[in-house]
């Protein structure tokens, strides 16, 4: 499920 | 990691601690929008379904869950142990105006037409005007007491912490997520009106902010 978009905040 | 986006995270951690504290310590959720708060529970639930995705750092896991946990504690607090006190009478706005426009605008803009991303997507708009409920609540009472407005106060500069953490990204790591910095900034603009009577009445010293 690597295709999401990495989103590292909160 | 940089000390604006840490300093926002406490922020919004030391905002959600004290609206707790608030409802637990006086038993009572009177003046709170129990609306913002199902809204902001919305929120972290449609957004921090990456928690069963991808795994980020421990620190951000454990945020996650604490914000979760803190707020469905919170939406407990006002529906449920406490809901005699709960002011629905002036908690009318209507949530709907929010979140038509909000999953309309989320199906039409967001990174990628994914179920994951469009729920993300949704929970950044949506928390960009979640608190409306509850500034609605207020201008309608025409007051608010002070330790309501400290919960706002932090709320507040948690927002405005986080633009100063997309300036710092954008210039050190060309970091630009529009979407979030967009809607960020938005929300951001509604709390200045508020930030200018936080000012001007409670921290001078009154024990509640009435509205002129």
């Amino acid at each position: 499920l690597q295709d999401t978009h990495p989103h590292d905040e909160l | 990691m940089n000390v604006f986006r840490l300093a926002g995270d406490v922020s919004h951690l030391v905002a959600i601690i004290i609206l707790l504290l608030k409802i637990w310590r006086s038993r009572s959720c009177a003046g709170i929008s129990g609306k913002s708060q199902l809204l902001f529970a919305l929120v972290f639930t449609t957004r921090y379904l990456d928690l069963f995705t991808v795994y980020i750092s421990a620190y951000n896991t454990i945020m996650k869950v604490v914000f979760l946990a803190l707020s469905y504690a919170t939406v407990y607090l006002i529906y449920m142990r406490f809901r005699n006190t709960y002011d629905s009478e002036n908690d009318s706005f209507r949530v709907e105006f929010l979140l038509v426009p909000v999953i309309g605008l989320s199906f039409l803009e967001h990174y990628a037409f994914t179920p994951m991303e469009v729920l993300w997507t949704f929970s950044i708009f949506l928390e960009a005007v979640a608190i409306m409920p509850q500034l609605f609540m207020i201008t309608k009472t025409g007051e608010a007491e002070s330790i309501t407005t400290h919960y706002l106060f932090f709320l507040g500069l948690y927002r405005a912490l986080y633009i100063a953490n997309w300036v710092w990204r954008y210039h050190t790591e060309g970091f630009f997520d529009q979407i979030a910095v967009v809607s960020g900034v938005v929300q951001t603009i509604f709390y200045c009106d508020f930030f200018y009577l936080y000012v001007t009445k409670v921290v001078q010293g009154r024990s509640k902010m009435s509205l002129p």
